[in-house]
């Protein structure tokens, strides 16, 4: 069979579907200190899992963690639009299950194009396989 | 605000893959 760390290299969703996998990819973000990324793509997919009645109080701490300080790393990958229609959804009282999807969908776009690549070429990553 | 990081975390975790 093939060794999990070889199945890490086929996709960022490979990657991702495995504990180890996501630890390791962890630490690496820590160290370009980026971790915030894998957190809020994990943040997203947890959030339409929520029960409606932790749905509201959920989605304003993942906006005040992730998106209210445009200075951090998710908000600065985030574009404009996006963040302002998540802005909209966070005040309402019945806030929808998909709306983390579109800044979801730019935050996976980031680690695909940038950290994942940078992931696979590490010294961290090189170390373990 | 602590309860808001601790609902934060178990959505993190809940979203992860459970071990194999």
């Amino acid at each position: 069979p093939t060794p999990p760390y070889l199945k890490w290299a086929e996709s960022l969703h490979s990657l991702l579907d495995d504990q180890e996998g996501i630890q390791l990819f962890r630490n690496f973000l820590c160290q370009e200190g980026c971790a915030d990324l894998l957190d809020f793509w994990f943040a997203c997919s947890g959030f339409r899992k929520t029960s409606q009645e932790k749905r509201a109080k959920l989605a304003k701490a993942i906006y005040r963690k992730y998106i209210v300080d445009g200075s951090g790393i998710v908000s600065r990958q985030i574009k404009g639009a996006t963040k302002s229609f998540i802005r909209d959804c966070v005040g309402k009282p019945h806030p929808d299950p998909a709306m983390f999807e579109q800044a979801q969908t730019e935050i996976q776009g980031v680690m695909e194009e940038n950290t994942y690549p940078l992931f696979l070429k590490s010294d961290l990553y090189l170390e373990y396989t | 605000i602590d309860s808001e990081d601790d609902l934060l975390q178990e959505c993190i975790s809940s979203a992860m893959p459970k071990k194999k």
